[in-house]
């Protein structure tokens, strides 16, 4: 997390901790966690922890482990051998399904899926909520973990990110499946915060409450603007595989 | 040994008896005799009550005579000085004598000889309740006509026994009513009607006329009857005394008429008649009877139909209703089978919530299922109140039979996060 700063976990209780590689997930229910498709592609057996902010093996005894029983990536995702050579982030979403229920408590709770209603289509400027350990300013990994807020905005901010050495923006893809998030004084995520929860504020709702309108995708520079996979696009798709793999009661 | 006679002579007879002595005679003739015991010689010193020397005649317990002195005949024609009968067949004869004697006393010589009693005219107490016929050595008993001799041999008795009544109505009378009933007898009736009827006896007051009982109330003689282990009666006195109709509940009513040897009236008449058995009216609670009677017979059929939410379990069967047929005991079809309440058995276990603990699963029970909170919340519409409904399920008013979800409260931090604030 770029412009961020260290969060209590009672402030994300939907952030999910993968361990290798590196990166993050969003507990849904009691039973999936969401992340990217690309931090799970060719891991059908990622370990995960909650309820922590520090991530420390010592620490990780203490948390909650998630045991994954299936991965499911959108149908649509293209999978490549190179991770380094990926230009194409389009449907980076999957789901994991947990062999055994999590425990909820006041630190580990699921964040809200949007519905496919025009409430929940994002203006720009509207804030989000990221956090992860992954890299910071002056930092590869953390072991606490971070979060900062950020605006929605044009994604041809995205796309108009001066390339690095490394990356040409230009060659990348991008689609109605994405959300371009950043720009504020830095705040950004980075490499090790794939898969977490973009949490936008429930419209309409007195309480506050956070629902999960993106997830952590690809960006063409830490600390500029990310790219988030919009969650809302998906919903169909996650609740026909939600309900198709439901874990009966007699499981 | 009995004997038909014999000779009792003092010690020493006809010379003097000795002193301080005491003989004693039994004397049994055979059965049916008395003995006439006869002293032809009395020479026994004579003392006040005769206290010295005496012979005592003995009968049972009562002394007949006690003798001493000289006694001579007052008849010059016969050599007997004291006669003694007594009508039993034994007898017991006593010599006694004391220490001294100042004379030369020669004692007595008596004799014994079996004599008839007559058994109908020498006793008080009647031996036969109606002719007594004397013979040498005996007697015997005989009855008027139509009368017949016991067992006992002395007593008469009518023959009134094994009446038997199998028409549906019927009229019963005491012997020789409204003459005298016969005394020392005991009629036996029987009213026999075929299975489902009950008989109903009707007896009127003034058709009632049996010697009264005592003070305590004990009938001499009396009017009995007996049905399906029942008793009515004993009944006696001048009036009937029970009640006008007798229901005997019963297919089968057994009368006895019992008099004793004193005392004849008038007797009794009755009537009687079959009445199809009733069943009682009272049927298994939280039911509803079709047809609705004032009185149900043999041979009538109910449904009974269990009240909603009760119903009727047989073996692994249940029902809301059967059939009851009043059987001709008077009892009813199926009357162990009741109308009890469905049980709706324990509600089913939910994810993340529970219903109440509770033992009582029956008809109209209220349950209420809850969520884990706070962390669990109702997805499902209704408060999660389900009622135990007629057809044993758990019905919510909402849901109906389908059970409420308790899914994960979302999107909820437990703390704000502090590094938004710009």
């Amino acid at each position: 997390i770029f412009g961020g700063i260290k969060a209590n976990i009672g402030s994300f209780p939907w952030q999910v901790f993968f361990q290798t590689p590196r990166a993050g997930g969003a507990l849904i229910d009691d039973h999936w966690v969401l992340t990217a498709a690309h931090v799970v592609e060719g891991n059908s057996n990622p370990i995960m922890y909650m309820g922590t902010t520090r991530v420390h093996n010592a620490d990780l005894e203490k948390a909650q482990m998630l045991i994954a029983d299936g991965v499911f990536l959108h149908p649509d995702w293209k999978p490549v051998g190179d991770l380094e050579t990926r230009k194409n982030f389009d449907n980076d979403i999957a789901l994991v399904r947990l062999k055994d229920p999590v425990k909820l408590g006041p630190n580990v709770s699921p964040i809200c899926l949007p519905d496919s209603s025009s409430d929940y289509d994002l203006e720009f400027g509207t804030l989000g909520l990221i956090s992860g350990w992954g890299r910071i300013e002056r930092r590869r990994i953390v072991v606490e973990l971070r979060g900062t807020k950020l605006p929605v905005v044009p994604m041809k901010k995205c796309e108009s990110v001066e390339s690095d050495s490394r990356i040409d923006t230009r060659t990348f893809s991008f689609t109605d499946n994405m959300i371009c998030a950043g720009g504020e004084k830095g705040s950004d995520s980075c490499e090790g915060d794939s898969g977490g929860a973009f949490a936008v504020q429930v419209p309409n709702e007195k309480k506050t409450k956070f629902y999960v309108a993106g997830l952590v995708s690809w960006g063409p520079k830490c600390g500029t603007y990310g790219i988030y996979t919009k969650v809302k696009n998906y919903i169909s798709w996650i609740e026909k595989t939600m309900q198709e793999h439901r874990i009966s009661d007699q499981d | 040994e009995t004997s038909m006679y014999g000779e009792i002579l003092s010690p020493n007879y006809p010379q003097a008896y000795p002193n301080n002595v005491q003989k004693i005679w039994n004397i049994t003739v055979p059965d049916g005799y008395g003995v006439r015991l006869y002293f032809t010689h009395l020479d026994i010193e004579l003392s006040t009550n005769c206290e010295y020397d005496s012979v005592k005649i003995i009968s049972g317990d009562l002394v007949e005579g006690v003798l001493c002195g000289q006694k001579s005949s007052k008849n010059p024609s016969s050599p007997i000085v004291k006669e003694y009968h007594v009508p039993h067949n034994s007898l017991q004869v006593i010599f006694e004598s004391d220490f001294s004697n100042e004379e030369r006393f020669t004692g007595f010589a008596a004799y014994y000889v079996a004599v008839d009693i007559n058994e109908c005219t020498d006793f008080e107490d009647v031996p036969c309740s109606h002719f007594c016929n004397n013979f040498i050595g005996g007697y015997f008993c005989s009855c008027p006509p139509e009368y017949f001799l016991h067992d006992d041999m002395k007593n008469c008795g009518v023959n009134c026994s094994g009446n038997m009544f199998t028409d549906l109505a019927g009229e019963i009378t005491s012997p020789n009513y409204p003459s005298l009933y016969p005394e020392n007898s005991r009629c036996d009736y029987r009213v026999f009607l075929e299975k489902g009827f009950q008989v109903v006896v009707t007896i009127k007051r003034e058709d009632f006329d049996v010697e009264a009982g005592d003070s305590e109330g004990d009938c001499p003689d009396s009017l009995l009857f007996t049905a399906g282990g029942q008793q009515f009666g004993p009944y006696c006195g001048n009036g009937f005394p029970g009640q006008q109709i007798i229901e005997a509940k019963d297919n089968v009513l057994d009368i006895v008429f019992q008099t004793d040897e004193t005392g004849q009236k008038k007797g009794w008449k009755l009537r009687y008649y079959g009445d199809p058995m009733p069943c009682p009216k009272e049927f298994t609670a939280n039911s509803v009877q079709d047809p609705v009677k004032a009185k149900y017979v043999y041979k009538d059929t109910v449904k009974i139909t269990c009240l909603e939410g009760f119903e009727v379990v047989e073996g692994r069967v249940s029902s809301t209703f059967f059939y009851s047929t009043c059987q001709s005991n008077g009892q009813w079809s199926n009357s162990n089978l009741k109308c009890k309440p469905v049980d709706c058995g324990s509600p089913e276990p939910i994810k993340n919530g529970k219903a109440d603990d509770t033992e009582n699963t029956l008809f109209g029970t209220v349950i209420q299922y809850t969520c884990n909170e706070p962390y669990y919340y109702m997805k499902t519409e209704g408060t999660g109140e389900y009622r135990c409904a007629a057809n044993g399920t758990w019905m919510n008013k909402v849901l109906g039979m389908e059970l409420p979800q308790c899914v994960a409260v979302c999107g909820v931090p437990s703390q704000p996060f502090a590094g938004t604030q710009r």
